[in-house]
This record gives C-alpha cells, sequence and structure tokens, in this order.
C-alpha cells in the first residue's frame, strides 16, 4: 500500500533551542561514514563550580560492545562523580572486535581527555556495523581538529553526528522550575531507527 | 542501536541522579520498541553539572519528586522520536495495557503486542485485527497468570486526532465486539498515531509502549546494510 510520506524532518526536529549552563559540543565529520556526514561529536562539561555527577543504564545483550564497557568502567572508577566528556561516533559500532576493539575504545577515550585536559572523565560510545574495527587514524585526526560551541547549530549537529539511518536528528530541550523559583534545563539527544528494543540497566 | 543522553546544569547528587535515570528510563527508553532486536552498544547516560545555584537535589530533598516525574516525561519525549523514526516506519503506536496486578505484568504484555510482527503488519495494512493483539496477550512470558483473566478483558483501538467516538471496542469482557463499526476502524487505522488499550482489569497499574509499523521499507532499509 503506497502512502503519502511524512516530513519528519520539519516534524520533529526544533528550529531553536535553550541549552544548559557551561555544557559545550563540537562535531565533525571524520570520513568513517562514506557519504561525508557528520560522524563523530563530543559533549563536553565546562563547569568548574562543582563536582559534576552521572549515571548511565546500557544494553543487557550478554555481548557487549567495547565502548559499553569502557564507559561502565570509567563511571565505576570515578564514583558516579566527575565524568566530563562524552564522545560518540557513528558508522562503527566497536562491536565484537575483541581485544582490539577495546584498546581503540581506551585509546578514543585518551585522546578525548588528553584534549580537554581531563583525568579519564570520558564516556564513548558507537553506533553503527557491528565487527568491524575503528578507523583510528581518521577519528584521531577528527578529535584533534573538532572545535566547540554552545549554540543551536552546535547542539544540532551534535545530534546529526550519532546518527545511523535516521532520518533526522532527535533534539530536545526543555528549562523547569524548582520550588525555590530557581530555573534549570534539559537537554536530550538520541539516535536510533532500527536494532530497536532496548532493556537497558 | 538507541544511544542517547541527558544533560542538566541542575546539581543533583549520585545516588540522586542514579535513582533518576533508573526510574525514567524503565518507563522511558526500555518501553520502546521498533523490531525486537537488542543492540550490543545501547547506552543512555546523564550529566548533571551543578551548574545552577542552588541546592543539591538528593533523593530526599522536596523537589526530588518533582525533577524524577519531568526527566521521566522528558525522556519518553525523547523515546518516542526513535519510534517515530522507525525505519520505514510510517505510523507511531502507543500501546496502553491498563487495570494490570502488576507493573512488570503490564510491561511484558506490552512489550509482546508491541513486538508482534503481525501486530505491526496489520498495523501497516490498517487491518483491525484484534485476533492477533489477543494472540500477543496470551503468549506474553508473563511471571504467572495473575494479572490474565480472560473474561475480563477488553481491547480498543483508540483515535488520537479529537475525532469521535474516540475508542473503538474490539473485545469486551473477553467477548468479541460482533458490532465493531468497520468504518469508524479503517478511519482510526488510517491515522499516524493511534493507540491500542488492552485493560486487564486485574489490578490498578499499567504500562505504555510505543511502537511503529512493520513495512516494506523496513525490509529494504536492513536487506543490505552491511553492504
Amino acid at each position: 500500500k503506497a502512502k503519502a510520506p511524512i516530513d519528519k524532518y520539519s516534524l520533529y526536529v526544533p528550529k531553536t533551542g535553550v541549552f544548559p549552563k557551561k555544557f559545550e559540543v563540537g562535531s565533525i565529520a571524520t570520513g568513517v561514514k562514506k557519504n561525508g556526514n557528520l560522524d563523530l561529536g563530543i559533549i563536553v562539561n565546562r563547569n568548574t563550580s562543582r563536582k559534576s555527577t552521572s549515571s548511565a543504564v546500557f544494553t543487557t545483550n550478554r555481548f557487549k560492545a567495547a565502548p559499553v564497557l569502557k564507559s561502565k568502567e570509567v563511571l565505576e572508577s570515578n564514583n558516579y562523580e566527575g565524568v566530563n566528556a562524552i564522545v560518540v561516533n557513528s558508522g562503527c559500532a566497536n562491536s565484537m572486535t575483541g581485544e582490539v576493539g577495546m584498546r581503540d575504545a581506551e585509546k578514543m577515550c585518551d585522546l578525548v581527555n588528553n584534549k580537554l585536559h581531563l583525568d579519564n572523565q570520558t564516556l564513548i560510545m558507537s553506533t553503527g556495523v557491528i565487527g568491524q574495527k575503528l578507523q583510528m587514524e581518521k577519528i584521531a585526526n577528527g578529535i584533534d581538529k573538532i572545535k566547540f560551541g554552545s549554540g543551536f547549530e552546535d547542539w544540532l549537529n551534535m545530534a546529526k553526528s550519532i546518527c545511523t539511518t535516521d532520518t533526522f536528528p532527535k533534539l530536545i530541550s526543555s528549562q523547569f522550575k524548582l520550588q525555590n523559583g530557581k530555573v534549570y534545563t534539559l537537554t536530550g539527544i538520541s539516535k536510533g531507527a532500527g536494532m530497536i528494543c532496548p532493556n537497558m540497566a | 542501536t538507541l544511544l542517547g543522553y541527558l544533560v542538566t546544569d541542575l546539581p543533583i547528587s549520585s545516588r540522586g541522579i542514579k535513582k533518576i535515570l533508573s526510574f525514567a528510563g524503565e518507563r522511558s527508553f526500555n518501553c520502546i520498541s521498533v523490531d525486537g532486536d537488542m543492540s550490543t552498544n545501547d547506552t543512555i547516560c546523564m550529566i548533571a553539572n551543578g551548574a545552577v545555584e542552588t541546592d543539591v537535589v538528593d533523593v530526599d530533598s522536596p523537589d526530588f519528586e518533582d525533577v524524577c516525574k519531568n526527566v521521566t516525561s522528558f525522556a519518553q519525549q525523547l523515546a518516542q522520536l526513535v519510534v517515530r523514526d522507525g525505519e520505514g516506519a510510517t505510523k507511531f503506536v502507543t500501546v496502553r495495557v491498563t487495570k494490570s496486578k502488576t507493573f512488570e505484568d503490564a510491561k511484558i504484555i506490552a512489550e509482546t503486542i508491541s513486538n508482534s510482527s503481525l501486530v505491526k503488519t496489520a498495523l501497516y495494512g490498517e487491518d483491525a485485527n484484534w485476533g492477533r493483539i489477543l494472540c500477543a496477550v496470551g503468549y506474553s512470558k508473563t511471571e504467572n497468570y495473575d494479572s490474565l483473566d480472560e473474561n475480563k478483558l477488553n481491547v480498543k483501538f483508540v483515535a488520537t486526532d479529537g475525532s469521535t467516538p474516540s475508542e473503538l471496542p474490539l473485545l469486551i469482557n473477553g467477548v468479541p465486539n460482533l458490532d465493531v463499526d468497520e468504518a469508524r476502524a479503517s478511519e482510526i487505522l488510517a491515522l499516524n498515531d493511534l493507540e491500542i488499550v488492552v485493560e486487564l482489569n486485574t489490578g490498578e497499574e499499567e504500562c505504555n509502549f510505543w511502537t511503529c509499523d512493520l513495512t516494506h521499507e523496513y525490509v529494504t532499509i536492513n536487506g543490505d546494510y552491511r553492504s
């Protein structure tokens, strides 16, 4: 049955947004994606007035990809505090890649930690084809060149950089008020279009 | 693969953020399905940097419940976007299992309906095939059958566009509705957004799960993803 296509991009992608204080984002096309689209993004916390806190839920699939294992280790070793960056690449899942994949995930985190002067404070996520090694030269080059900003376009590009078969980037942002009248902001980015039935813990 | 993160400038304690993400994730990202496949990489993380000058929100703070509620509804919006972008999807479907004895049973039943290829293809074909829904309820791997009583079961389609009657009962107290208005069924199923409601009538718990239809396009996209 042929149906009129829905223009999901115009329906669901915001045109403006307000974002949490002291976060910056950067994205770049490293060449891992064959079509030249953005494929690497980093979010960094620049707030130094307090230690950040963090938490994560991960796939319960018994075969966990290297970035999942690495992020879990970073969170636990930091006692869920002081994690200040997340690096995400798309195009290659770095899954089922054994020791080489684990080393690549660690290397990616190290490169981001070094660039941002952090001490083991970076989480990592990867998405894309399973069973292929990361093209580390391209990714290292991308991390080296990536620039950060905090404007709407920066956040939107960050959302685009983690897409795979997604037809639109998923970015939302809202502000809420505490009982004392103070306003806080929540921003969320997600990706996913297929292989979707998560059961994370 | 599902990836995502939530960032906020609110100061939250580490046990607070753990509890919030766990609660929100269980009712949002863990309640979506496009194709029933679980990735090796699914990850959702949350960072709170405390850039807002206010007291740290901990599990016993007066604001905690409210923050938890806000994060949950926010996470649901973000999770729903993934389903709306399901590969080849033309419909966004909320499967609402209500009046269950336990939340866990409601979730298992909602997930089973959401993952049924036959339910999803019927949604694509706009066929009011309640038999497939009922079938999925019956094979749900609930811990026991306490939440299920076939004589109390109601199944209905619900329109989300404000048109009336908004509800179309297909099964009432376990008995098929022989007077189903097929024209109205077609109208509801032609909507891009619709709800399937399954009332178990054995308790007070409920779970919403979000899914999409299964289309030819899904096969086209996934037939050659790697090559």
